[in-house]
């Protein structure tokens, strides 16, 4: 699993 | 979404409506650093550029509108509205101490070097360290209100809940965002003084202040 941006989180 | 998310959320809404009831009632922003609204402003301003163009939810769009209203509103009454009762005097932190290495940092690590990407990466760092003239200003005055102390102790929760939502997240999820953990370590272990007075003073009633 790449390590990626918690975009989804505020 | 994980519980312990919503109650970080939950919880950083709470902080920013009880900062500005308590300057709104009070008309009022003695003891507010204006210093670290200004940035938490630029902070909701950086993180949420993407908010026109992608769509993740409507609780993410709404929460984001809210948080750079909130932020905005606060800055207006702190610096416009109610300006005669602001510190001034006592919100002698350097910004440009925290917000040039949160630049520079964001500039080295990011998830690519994009002008969304890194203006997102600088938003992040320096959320984690906006805190610090709010209570360098604590520390300079030796005091703080209760309803101040309970805003700091919400804004703080909200982060350290965020850790929790990050273990879950990575133990159920394999979901992993190694910038946003790190950040939200320094961030949450700045509040540790901070937990510390609150759970000893202002739980038992006490007005909160520093020991010299």
């Amino acid at each position: 699993q790449p390590a990626a941006a918690s975009k989804d989180e505020l | 979404m994980t519980l312990f998310r919503l109650a970080g959320d939950l919880s950083h809404v709470l902080a920013i409506l009880l900062l500005l009831y308590k300057i709104w009632t009070t008309k009022s922003a003695a003891g507010i650093s204006g210093k670290t609204q200004l940035m938490f402003c630029m902070v909701y301003v950086t993180r949420y550029l993407d908010l026109f163009t992608s769509f993740i939810s409507v609780y993410n769009s709404t929460m984001k509108v809210l948080f750079i209203s909130a932020s905005v509103a606060t800055v207006y009454l702190i610096y416009f509205k109610f300006k005669a009762t602001y510190d001034g005097n006592h919100d002698t932190f350097r910004m440009e101490f925290v917000i040039v290495p949160a630049l520079i940092l964001a500039l080295i690590w990011n998830y690519a070097f994009t002008f969304f990407e890194i203006s997102w990466a600088f938003s992040i760092f320096l959320e984690a360290v906006a805190i610090l003239p709010q209570l360098f200003m604590v520390t300079k005055t030796g005091e703080a209100e209760n309803i101040t102390s309970h805003y700091l102790f919400a804004l703080g929760s909200y982060r350290a809940l965020y850790i929790l939502n990050w273990i879950d997240r990575y133990y159920f999820e394999g979901h992993w965002d190694p910038i946003a953990v790190t950040a939200g370590i320094v961030q949450t272990v700045l509040y540790g003084d901070f937990f510390y007075l609150y759970f000893t003073r202002v739980i038992k009633g006490r007005k909160l202040q520093v020991l010299p």
